[in-house]
């Protein structure tokens, strides 16, 4: 599975 | 974090207070959607999921945990007062809310966020769609009913500012972090636009301390 961008909001 | 974003979340938990604060004055769910507010409560499921993934910071982790709780305490105190409505919730909730789900499904699996065809990442593709729709059985029941109490008004208008503090603050990261999220931005402007009646509205009749009623 790729990685997940960090998602930094909500 | 900058002055949008920040704006935008507090007008996010100030809508969960109102909304809180309506059933509690009245003591009734009238005039609320059980199916919009769970339909919240599986947007955040959804997109809370990297909770679990990776630390962000306190702020993050607290208010993903805060939105959840508060959802799902809503769903239950909702279900707990669903005889009191004066007008029964399901001979006036009507929304077809399948439709929103398997659009919202759709989309996710056709434009997942950053091309990226993860479960995690097309789980929070499918909850920015179905956030972006997530009002309109509640804004279907407000049609319908034609007036509403001023807590459940200022409510509505509180979780559409939400968005649209977010839509500013993307255009400022765009701008000053470098930082841009097409999925974000699309579903964001939809969302706000389906409020865009309705802040008309508020605007003409509850800023000029009228009754709220729909012409």
């Amino acid at each position: 599975e790729p990685p997940l961008p960090k998602k930094d909001e909500l | 974090m900058n002055i949008f974003r920040f704006l935008a979340d507090m007008s996010h938990v100030l809508s969960i207070l109102l909304l809180l604060q309506k059933i509690r004055s009245s003591n009734s769910v009238a005039g609320i959607s059980f199916k919009t507010q769970a339909l919240y409560a599986l947007v955040f499921v959804t997109r809370y999921l990297d909770v679990f993934i990776y630390f962000v910071s306190i702020y993050n982790t607290a208010m993903k945990i805060l939105f959840l709780g508060t959802s799902f305490y809503t769903l239950h105190v909702m279900y707990k007062k669903r005889d009191s409505g004066t007008i029964a919730a399901n001979t006036i909730d009507t929304f077809r809310v399948e439709f929103l789900l398997i659009g919202s499904l759709a989309l996710a699996l056709i434009f997942p966020s950053e091309r990226i065809y993860s479960v995690t990442n097309i789980l929070w593709t499918f909850s920015l769609w179905l956030e972006s729709v997530a009002i309109l059985p509640q804004l279907f029941m407000l049609q319908r009913t034609g007036q509403a109490e001023s807590l459940t008004v200022h409510y509505i208008f509180a979780l559409g500012l939400y968005r649209g503090f977010y839509v500013l603050n993307w255009i400022y990261r765009y701008y000053f972090d470098n930082w841009f999220s097409l999925t974000s931005f699309v579903t964001g402007i939809i969302q706000t636009a389906l409020y865009s009646d309705f802040f008309w509205v508020y605007y003409q009749k509850v800023l000029k301390g009228k009754k709220f009623e729909l012409p």
